[in-house]
């Protein structure tokens, strides 16, 4: 897998930030 | 009807990080999501560089789906 910054691989954080804006979506009321 | 929801999903997500409405996203806007999301300001400039396919330092619409789909079904739809 490529690695970049930090040491993640990009789909990982792709997946990071997906999943973080699916949780603020569906977190605030 | 799944295709038409990950749309909506795509346009809603954009518009949360093109605050400006501008129809890109900059690195810039990127940056502004540090402290809303629990990424890191390295994180999201991986995000964008990710995303950002052509390189040019703006992330359309269409980019942006094709990276929301990769993460969706694991594969980029071009």
């Amino acid at each position: 897998d490529p690695t970049v910054k930090g040491g993640q691989t990009s789909e990982g954080v792709l997946a990071n930030f997906f999943n973080s804006l699916l949780s603020k979506k569906t977190g605030s009321p | 009807a799944r295709r038409a929801a990950v749309l909506e999903k795509t346009q809603e997500f954009f518009q949360t990080c093109d605050i400006e409405d501008k129809g890109f996203i900059t690195r810039r806007d990127m940056q502004r999501l540090y402290g809303e999301l629990p990424l890191s300001a390295d994180e999201l400039e991986n995000v964008f560089d990710t995303l950002d396919a052509d390189g040019n330092g703006y992330l359309t619409l269409e980019e942006f789906s094709s990276g929301f789909s990769e993460f969706l079904f694991g594969r980029r739809i071009t």
